[in-house]
C-alpha cells in the first residue's frame, strides 16, 4: 500500500512526543486533513479477508489521482477523475429482489446510506458499479440494463422512480459494468433525510425480464456493486483557532 | 556548500559594491560562517508512524519537506528570491533593527493523495492541496 515519493532517509533524527503532544500533533494534522476527528472503521470479519470490491476500484483511482500530484497546474486530469479532488465510494447496505412469481427477479434494488457526505460539496460525477457474470446459455443474446432511482415508496402502489441511465451489453459479457447515476446523486444532496435507492432492471430485445446475478449466496466481497461520488472539493472549512 | 568568493577590479559606478570591498559586512552573513542558504530540506511524514494504518490505505506516509536557511544578501540565484526579498536584504543590512531578514519559506507547493476508511467504512480518495513543498526561496 506504499504510495508515491521518496522514504524517508536513513538515519533521520526522531524526537520523542509525549503523550499530550503526540495527540495534539495528530489532531492538528487530522485537521489539515478536513477530518473532525480520527476515523474508526469497524474491521472486517476474519472470514473476508478477500479485498473487496471498493478498495480495488478506489486504489486504481488513488494512483491516477496521485500520478496528478506533483503539478497543480498540469494540462488536462486524469479522464476518469475530470476535475474531482474528492471520490467517496459505499457498498450497498440492502439489496432486495422483485421476483413476478416466476424464477428469474424482476428487478433488483440497491439501498446505500449516504450520509457521510459532508454537506456543501460539488458533485461532477456519481456511478454505479456491479459485476456482469457471463451466461452460460444464448451469449449473443442482447440485454437491455436500465438503471432508476427510487424517489418515493409506496405501500399499496409501485415506487416513484427517476430514469438514470440505460446500457446495452450482451449476455456473454463478464466485467464491471459502469452506469451514470449522477443525476441521483445531485436530488439526493438536495434532500439528504433518507438513503439512496438504485434499482436495476434486464430486459432481452423483445422486452422479457432475466435475472441479474445466479445463485442465492451473492457476489462475493470483491465483486459487490459500488457506488461511486466524485467531487470537486470545496474549500476547506476555516479551521478553529489555537 | 556555498560557492567561493570572485574577486574582480572594482568599478566607478554606483553599483552595490561586492562582497569582498567592505569586508566584515558582506563576508559575515554571506555563507563564510558557515551558515547555509535557504534551501528544501527532508521532512517525511509517516502514517505508519503515527499508527492511522487501521485507516489509512493509501500511502503509508509522504515527504512534506520544509525550507529552511539563510537570506542574506547578497541572495544568490538559487535562492529563488523576489525583487523584494532582494531590496529587504539590503535594507536590513543598513537597519537590521527596523526591517528583517527575508523570510526562507516555500515558493511552490503540490498536492498529496490519501485513500483511507471512514467510520462506516466508505472509502474515500481525495486529493489535498499544498502539502508538499516543491521549491524554497527568499520572500
Amino acid at each position: 500500500g506504499g504510495g508515491p515519493g521518496p522514504r524517508p532517509p536513513p538515519g533521520c533524527p526522531q524526537r520523542r512526543l509525549g503523550a499530550r503532544e503526540r495527540r495534539d500533533m495528530q489532531r492538528e494534522i487530522l485537521a489539515v486533513l478536513g477530518l473532525p476527528g480520527r476515523p474508526r472503521p469497524r474491521a472486517p470479519p476474519a472470514a473476508s479477508r478477500l479485498p473487496a470490491s471498493a478498495p480495488l476500484f478506489m486504489l486504481d483511482l488513488y494512483r491516477a489521482m496521485a500520478s496528478d500530484d506533483d503539478d497543480d497546474d498540469a494540462g488536462p486530469p486524469e479522464r476518469r477523475l475530470g476535475r474531482a479532488d474528492l471520490v467517496m465510494s459505499f457498498v450497498n447496505m440492502v439489496e432486495r429482489d422483485h421476483a413476478l412469481g416466476r424464477q428469474e427477479p424482476h428487478w433488483k434494488e440497491f439501498l446505500f446510506d449516504l450520509t457521510q457526505i459532508p454537506a456543501g460539496e460539488a458533485v461532477t460525477a456519481a456511478e454505479f458499479r456491479i459485476y456482469k457474470e457471463p451466461s452460460t446459455q444464448l451469449v449473443n443474446r442482447t440485454l437491455h440494463v436500465s438503471t432508476f432511482q427510487v424517489v418515493q415508496e409506496h405501500s399499496n402502489r409501485e415506487s416513484d422512480l427517476f430514469f438514470l441511465d440505460l446500457q446495452t451489453l450482451q449476455a456473454g459479457d463478464e466485467g464491471w459494468l459502469v452506469l451514470d447515476v449522477t443525476a441521483a446523486g445531485d436530488r439526493w444532496l438536495l434532500s439528504r433525510h433518507k438513503d439512496l435507492g438504485l434499482r436495476l432492471y434486464v430486459e432481452t430485445e423483445d422486452g422479457e425480464a432475466r435475472g441479474w446475478a445466479p445463485g442465492s449466496s451473492g457476489p462475493p466481497r470483491s465483486r459487490r456493486p459500488i457506488h461511486g461520488h466524485f467531487f470537486r472539493a470545496s474549500p476547506s472549512p476555516g479551521r478553529a483557532p489555537r | 556548500a556555498l560557492r567561493p568568493l570572485k574577486r574582480r577590479q572594482p568599478k566607478r559606478t554606483n553599483e552595490l559594491p561586492q562582497p569582498n570591498k567592505l569586508p566584515g559586512i558582506f563576508d559575515a552573513v554571506h555563507g563564510s560562517n558557515g551558515r547555509q542558504v535557504c534551501r528544501r530540506h527532508e521532512l517525511y511524514v509517516s502514517f505508519r508512524d503515527l499508527g492511522w494504518l487501521d485507516w489509512v490505505i493509501a500511502p503509508q506516509g509522504y515527504s512534506a519537506y520544509y525550507c529552511e536557511g539563510e537570506c542574506s544578501f547578497p541572495l544568490d540565484s538559487c535562492m529563488n528570491a523576489t525583487n523584494h526579498a532582494i531590496l529587504q536584504s539590503l535594507v536590513h543590512l543598513m537597519k537590521p533593527d527596523a526591517v528583517p531578514k527575508a523570510c526562507c519559506a516555500p515558493t511552490k507547493l503540490s498536492a498529496t493523495s490519501v485513500l483511507y476508511y471512514d467510520s462506516s467504512n466508505n472509502v474515500i480518495l481525495r486529493k489535498h492541496r499544498n502539502m508538499v513543498v516543491k521549491a524554497c526561496g527568499c520572500h
